[in-house]
């Protein structure tokens, strides 16, 4: 359909330290967009309930997650100015809705 | 979400999937195609949304592709949620992490079948090899099913959306039959990356909620392609 449009194409370095491997992919993206579409997407799916205890848990998030997964996590919710626990609530969100 | 692996005349796998979720003017706008690179080579391709580190959606170039789709209502509330995510991987890093690490297409479902994770999925998977298409229907702990392709027996397509294949899909909800129509229609002689396409763009397999389709070919890595689409 000429409608449809291609993403961006972003590149990802494996070989730089997790923190910092999306910076230059979000660097594309409005940061004040992007916490607004974060925080409506978690309002929607995640009880209120359970945000202290994913917080909690994200305080310790490489005791339970791959390493890399979890600086990664980090990284971007320093990037974007949000909580980790809110980062990986985020990154929850796809297997929330199978349960 | 609907997922489809098919064997052409020739033997090549095409792999092509839908992604539906909600939140579709939100997400529309976040998806990425994202090159993950290792020693300045490309290592695997996948698309996702920026801000979201596991993938959906992913290819190995010359060896498979894999999409995951959700299968609903397996497990219990938000406690086993918590419990089990202290032992099991979320079911978009096991894609990610066997797009990094498996050798070929047998390793890929081995490693998808078998490593625990937090949630029932479907996993579907496409190699370079005839009859290399897979549809693996996981529980938390190991594989519930495993359905391959069968070009000998005339079973040269599998089409996924998200209800177990042994079972009709629920009317309100049926995106297999029209895809398995379409593909019909469309034929083993002439299944390609623009047919398949064209098959994902049938109504109701594009819906409102279809935020992506991406088509790949593991054997011909270049054409992954990737498009986000306007509300049908």
């Amino acid at each position: 359909c000429a409608r449809d449009l291609a993403p961006p194409l972003v590149r990802v370095n494996l070989d730089t330290d997790p923190q910092y491997r999306w910076v230059p992919a979000l660097s594309l993206f409005d940061p004040d967009s992007m916490r607004e579409c974060l925080k409506v997407i978690i309002s929607a799916l995640v009880p209120e309930w359970i945000h202290p205890i994913i917080r909690s848990l994200a305080e310790e998030l490489e005791r339970f997650i791959h390493k890399d997964y979890a600086e990664e996590i980090r990284g971007l919710s320093r990037a974007l100015g949000v909580s980790v626990g809110d980062a990986f609530l985020l990154n929850l969100c796809y297997e929330v809705t199978t349960f | 979400c609907t997922s489809i692996v098919a064997q052409d005349s020739n033997g090549t796998i095409y792999h092509g999937r839908n992604l539906d979720f909600g939140f579709e003017d939100y997400l529309r706008n976040y998806t990425i195609d994202v090159e993950f690179e290792k020693n300045n080579e490309v290592k695997y391709k996948g698309t996702t949304f920026i801000g979201y580190v596991g993938l959906w959606t992913g290819q190995s170039p010359h060896k498979f592709t894999v999409s995951g789709n959700r299968r609903a209502g397996q497990d219990s509330w938000w406690k086993s949620a918590i419990a089990s995510l202290l032992r099991g991987h979320l079911v978009s890093w096991l894609i990610r992490d066997t797009l990094m690490e498996a050798e070929d297409f047998e390793s890929a479902v081995l490693q998808l079948a078998k490593t625990p994770i937090i949630a029932g999925v479907y996993y579907i998977i496409g190699g370079v090899l005839p009859n290399e298409g897979v549809v693996i229907t996981r529980d938390r702990s190991g594989p519930a099913d495993i359905w391959q392709l069968d070009s000998l027996n005339e079973e040269w397509f599998l089409v996924e959306t998200n209800y177990d294949h042994w079972t009709s899909p629920p009317p309100l909800d049926d995106r297999r039959t029209p895809a398995i129509k379409a593909l019909n229609a469309t034929g083993q002689k002439n299944i390609n990356n623009d047919t398949l396409y064209k098959v994902l763009s049938v109504e109701p397999v594009l819906n409102v909620h279809t935020i992506y389709t991406t088509i790949m070919c593991a054997a011909q890595p270049d054409q992954y392609l990737t498009r986000i689409r306007m509300n049908p």
